[in-house]
């Protein structure tokens, strides 16, 4: 029997950074997360053992929190995350973000999230995604007039630093060449449409066109089975017993040219295809794809705009 | 009006749990996919 486990997604993400919530100033790890739209951290009033394993929120410490008294039920991929809500003043880097109402979970999802090294998520998808209509941080950085402009952008290296979220602007400093626009097809999540999908010159899946996220939040990419299942050919990658592919580091002639560095996981251990299979028709971008081309979030425009990273 | 916030590399679950020797235990008691992040997408275009 196949039971759910609460918030899996987490199980391929990799890119955190620290916020503070609350006066004084009170810090957690976060996910920044492009495929949700909510701030959520642990609730001191969390006894699980996976609260008990990070930073927690303790209201009682902040003269700035307020109650609202108001429950929340996030629906977060195969589970969701049972909390309240709460309104304290959040600090993102430089930027004061004041009477934000953000999840403080009073459950902590799941047996293996005591493994996960970040506290909670912020999410920075569209403000329909939100539970109960909660305004994200994003738009309230926006509304406070916090930023420049009405976007942010995203540079994620392959080392465990120099990555960067930068809100309210573009770095050139962190592409080469022109920035390649696209509308979003749907605002809610940073959904994209895509024209195919190439490899070797030659179209393997996608055809006629098809639907894309770009996730911040998931490490992959991912398609239906039967366009990653080409993909895989492709890349001499072989499915195991448990959904995860593997590939010789010897076989590189067969990778797609210029795509191996990017799409291939190739630290230490291992060698993991960074492709696998979802159920339904999208295709999710995810980290492998964003550290191949800096991303920007146009919130003014609605639009993604794609530059290569360097 | 641009701020910058730097971003850390870490770990995966997937890596940590493959490291303590349980990513096998998970794949066999959860169903693991990704799409179910998203059920509010368009799935066939818009």
């Amino acid at each position: 029997e196949v039971a759910t486990e609460p918030l899996l997604n987490t199980l391929d993400m990799e890119y955190y950074g620290t916020i503070s919530i609350g006066t004084p100033p009170q810090d957690f790890t976060v996910v920044f997360d492009t495929g949700s739209s909510n701030l959520w951290v642990p609730s001191n009033s969390c006894t699980s053992l996976a609260c008990q394993n990070h930073q927690m929120f303790n209201p009682s410490q902040s003269s700035t929190y307020k109650s609202t008294g108001q429950n929340l039920s996030i629906q977060y991929g195969t589970g969701n995350m049972e909390g309240i809500v709460g309104s304290d003043t959040v600090t993102v880097a430089s930027l004061v973000d004041t009477n934000q109402l953000f999840g403080l979970s009073t459950t902590e999802p799941g047996q293996f999230f005591v493994h996960v090294k970040f506290d909670g998520v912020l999410g920075l998808g569209y403000p329909n995604l939100a539970a109960d209509g909660i305004t994200p941080v994003f738009d309230n950085l926006v509304n406070e007039s916090l930023l420049e402009e009405n976007l942010f952008s995203v540079y994620l290296s392959r080392e465990t630093t120099g990555s960067v979220v930068i809100f309210g602007g573009i770095d050139e400093s962190y592409f080469t060449g022109s920035i390649n626009w696209i509308f979003v097809s749907y605002q809610g999540y940073w959904q994209i449409s895509m024209d195919s999908i190439i490899v070797n010159s030659q179209e393997i899946a996608c055809s006629g066109g098809c639907q894309a996220i770009v996730d911040t939040g998931t490490s992959l990419v991912a398609g239906p089975p039967s366009g990653i299942s080409n993909i895989q050919s492709a890349v001499g990658a072989r499915q195991d017993t448990y959904g995860e592919s593997n590939a010789s580091k010897n076989t590189s002639p067969h990778f797609p040219h210029l795509r191996f560095l990017a799409q291939m996981q190739n630290d230490q251990g291992p060698c993991i295809s960074s492709f696998q299979n979802t159920s339904g028709d999208l295709w999710i971008l995810g980290d492998v794809f964003i550290r191949v081309y800096y991303s920007i979030f146009d919130r003014a425009n609605n639009r993604v705009g794609l530059a290569k990273a360097i | 009006g641009i701020t910058r916030l730097p971003l850390e590399r870490g770990k995966k679950l997937r890596e940590v749990l493959r490291e303590k020797g349980l990513l096998h235990h998970f794949f066999q008691h959860h169903r693991y996919d990704i799409g179910t992040k998203f059920p509010h997408a368009f799935p066939n275009g818009t």
